[in-house]
């Protein structure tokens, strides 16, 4: 899951802009 | 399932691919053919018109802002041109993987699908996907950028240096063979959402359901291109085999990036876009 973490963030989060 | 449903699916799918995508394959065939009404694209051919471009760009961001994006891109430090073309190429590659995700997410059984499955289904189709979401805005003397307000020529993009100017090559090669397909915004959304929908990726571990989804979207597949291209017969199965085609694109398009990576002193690869690429073929 670490290995992946902004992916599962992005499929988790469907509002609010992911900080990238 | 009942051909009512399938062609459900098919509209379903095409508004979600409108919705998510900020530059469609209409709007950029209207780009690329002049229908525009004189707005067409800032032509980037040399290094002078580069410059101008960038500006350009930095102009025109108004309608990102305004479809609520936070982020913009950075500041340009100053350095190589190739190193300048490439931070923008992979920040907006960063941005369509957004776009990709929120349209995976889109598709009806996607979201129940076992987390760790949707993070290597993404991993590995995201960028088949872009890949050919290039097609559309590519010609053979060309490609759009920054949202269809940039036409970058090909010639410009092989007169950059090794190894650049291999980056984009391949993908013209592909998209002009693709483009000869004449698929449109619903036939594109269906594909994408097969695409996605890869019961074969490595290290899927519930693949049934993956497959049962897949099975669907190309019954829908199928029968719209029967309805909407009734003249080309040939076309879903030759559809199928750009699949493969993308794949060898994918594998090798890592394999110069991981290349970059190594060679490149000053080339920082974004942490999303590394994510995805650590331990892809």
């Amino acid at each position: 899951k670490e290995k992946h973490k902004i992916l599962h963030r992005l499929l988790q989060n469907s509002t609010s802009p992911v900080d990238l | 399932p009942e051909s009512a449903d399938l062609r459900a699916l098919s509209r379903q799918l095409c508004l979600s691919y409108h919705r998510h995508f900020p530059l469609t394959k209409s709007k950029a065939k209207a780009i690329l053919s002049g229908k525009t009404h004189g707005n067409s694209p800032f032509v980037i051919h040399d290094m002078k018109s580069l410059t101008a471009g960038q500006y350009f760009i930095n102009c025109r961001q108004l309608p990102v802002l305004e479809r609520q994006r936070s982020v913009l891109p950075p500041e340009e430090p100053a350095g190589e041109l190739e190193l300048s073309v490439f931070r923008r190429l992979q920040f907006r590659s960063a941005e369509a993987v957004q776009e990709v995700t929120e349209f995976a997410k889109s598709i009806p059984g996607f979201t129940e699908l076992d987390m760790n499955d949707q993070v290597i289904l993404l991993k590995y189709g995201v960028i088949e996907v872009m890949t050919t979401m290039l097609a559309p805005l590519m010609n053979k003397d060309g490609t759009l950028f920054a949202y269809g307000q940039i036409f970058m020529t090909r010639e410009f993009l092989k007169s950059l240096r090794k190894p650049f100017c291999e980056m984009m090559e391949p993908k013209f090669e592909f998209a002009v063979k693709f483009n000869v397909l004449e698929l449109d915004d619903s036939d594109m959304a269906l594909f994408f959402a097969v695409i996605i929908l890869s019961g074969d990726r490595p290290g899927l571990v519930n693949v049934k359901p993956i497959e049962d989804l897949q099975e669907t979207v190309l019954l829908a597949l199928e029968l719209q291109l029967k309805t909407i291209h009734p003249d080309c017969p040939q076309l879903f199965a030759k559809l199928l085999q750009k699949m493969t085609d993308l794949r060898q694109l994918v594998a090798d398009h890592v394999r110069l990036i991981h290349l970059l990576k190594k060679q490149e002193v000053q080339m920082c690869l974004h942490p999303l876009l590394q994510e995805i690429m650590r331990d892809l073929y």
